[in-house]
């Protein structure tokens, strides 16, 4: 998990393309 | 709806929503909108700017790149999300198709910023040609990545068509590592139907879809070739990587 930290974030928020 | 190449009747509504959620995906996440690029004025980099471009350092112009590349990877791991199926997946999978998959499906992408007849690219605010990548001293990967976006935008894909191919793309069953293929393959299956319905609607006949197919193994050639190309400058910058990349760009190419 720690070796994709960013991509557990990203696949975990509910970001918008406005908020990238 | 299991494999069979013509869809029954009762699948084709099925198909439809496919399409039509994986289109609104598409169209939510794909950095630029119809609209803003039918107002971008297709305006080219002039030659000083070209040249300013093409004497940057090699590190300065590699950072720009990895950059602009983790921008449109973000869109994409948006994109992946809203894709039916995927956030049903384990989280190792999604790691695995976005690793070996989110490049590929930017290079998809490019196709709707690239320019045929004047061979450019939309990139830093204009539209810019193989010569602006000069400094990153990879001119046979960059004129791959041009001859790819060239060949992907003769095939003039609708937006619809364009999503479902992304979709296809991400979703690869064959991909290593993965802990649950058989759920892959049933997505990456129910989305070919989709294309393959979408183009029949669309009457372009089967040999688009083939022509398709045999992209999926230029894209892997071409992300391979980037990966190569980014070891090869890791050996000789390591603290640039380390230091300046963006974290995103080193988790998914980092190794």
């Amino acid at each position: 998990k720690e070796k994709h930290k960013i991509l557990h974030q990203l696949l975990q928020n509910s970001t918008s393309p406005v908020d990238l | 709806s299991d494999g069979d190449a013509s869809p029954t009747a009762s699948s084709v509504a099925e198909l439809d929503h496919l399409a039509h959620v994986t289109s609104r995906s598409h169209l939510e996440t794909c950095q630029y909108l119809r609209e803003e690029l039918q107002q971008m004025s297709w305006q080219n980099f002039l030659q000083d700017e070209v040249e300013s471009y093409q004497s940057k350092p090699r590190e300065g112009m590699w950072q720009l790149c990895a950059v602009k590349i983790t921008e449109a990877i973000q869109y994409v791991v948006e994109f992946a999300k809203r894709i039916d199926g995927f956030m049903d997946l384990c989280q190792n999978d999604q790691i695995v198709l976005l690793k070996a998959g989110s490049l590929e499906v930017v290079f998809v992408r490019m196709c709707r910023v690239f320019d045929s007849q004047n061979n450019t690219v939309y990139f830093d605010g204009k539209f810019a040609g193989p010569d602006v990548f000069k400094a990153l001293g990879c001119d046979d990967l960059i004129a791959s990545v041009f001859d790819f976006a060239k060949s992907l935008c003769s095939l003039h894909l609708t937006e619809d068509e364009l999503a479902l191919f992304s979709s296809f793309v991400l979703l690869s069953a064959d991909r290593t590592w993965l802990q649950d293929k058989l759920q892959v393959e049933k997505l990456q299956q129910k989305t070919h139907l989709a294309l393959q319905h979408v183009l029949q609607k669309n009457q372009r006949g089967d040999g688009v879809l083939h022509k398709l197919r045999c992209k999926v193994s230029a894209l892997r050639s071409l992300c391979s070739r980037h990966t190569e190309k980014l070891s090869a400058f890791r050996a000789v910058y390591p603290d640039v990587v380390r230091t300046h990349f963006p974290p995103l760009y080193k988790e998914l190419f980092g190794g």
